[in-house]
């Protein structure tokens, strides 16, 4: 465990708190992506199965726990509790059109052909693309509560934080997961257009709107 | 155990 790694988990636990948070205290999820929630809700069930054959460590289970409650949550809030306040009309991307794809490439491209191991590799394939459809509904909508943006940028540095990670493991531990590095970078390249536009505006004060 | 797997991470 180094300092990179231990703040990409941070990281990535503060975006899922602010965002059970900010739905919870606003009673409302309008800006959000049910699609994407889903998906990550998804991920995290596909990727944490080991919970149960593989201990790594308190840190590991705790935090698996942690991610995969908080995560069902914010999706029964978004389609159960605040179901009114969902935005589903702008919420059009086509989930499937991810989801195909993604379970095709983890049969086809894996360490290992196993259940276990090709679940693992789809929630990896599928977490780099899970936010497209959150990303697409503020392109449609043009703009996203501050609170939002805050919400993006701390899951978008979370995997930025993982990649200087495995730089770090590759010198000192010889360390290296090729298809966890390869989706960690095209993850964090999507986020690469907010994050710009997250530092130029947010920021500076500005909400996060598009020009039309 | 193949120490090239990202298992021991989140």
């Amino acid at each position: 465990m180094n300092v990179f790694r231990l703040t990409g988990d941070l990281s990535h636990l503060v975006a899922i708190i602010l965002l059970l948070l900010k739905i919870w205290k606003t009673r409302s999820c309008a800006g959000i992506s049910g699609k994407s929630q889903v998906m990550f809700a998804l991920v995290f069930t596909t990727r944490y199965l080991d919970l149960f054959t593989n201990f790594i460590s308190p840190y590991n289970s705790v935090m698996k726990v942690i991610y995969l409650g908080c995560s069902y949550a914010t999706v029964y809030m978004i389609y159960m509790k605040f179901k009114a306040s969902y935005d589903g009309n702008h919420d059009t991307f086509r989930a499937e059109f991810l989801i195909i794809p993604v379970g095709g490439l983890a049969f086809l491209v894996n360490h290992e052909f196993t259940p276990l191991e090709i679940l693992w590799t789809f929630s990896i394939y599928l977490e780099s693309v899970a936010i497209l459809p959150q990303l697409f509904m503020i392109t449609k909508t043009g703009e996203a509560e501050t609170i939002t943006t805050h919400y993006l940028f701390a899951l978008g540095l979370y995997r930025a934080l993982y990649l200087i990670n495995w730089i770090w493991r590759y010198y000192f531990e010889g360390f290296f997961d090729l298809i966890a590095i390869v989706a960690g970078c095209v993850q964090t390249i999507l986020y690469c257009d907010f994050f710009y536009l997250y530092i130029t505006k947010v920021l500076h004060g500005k909400k996060l709107s598009l020009p039309a | 155990k193949n120490k090239n797997k990202a298992k021991d991470e989140l």
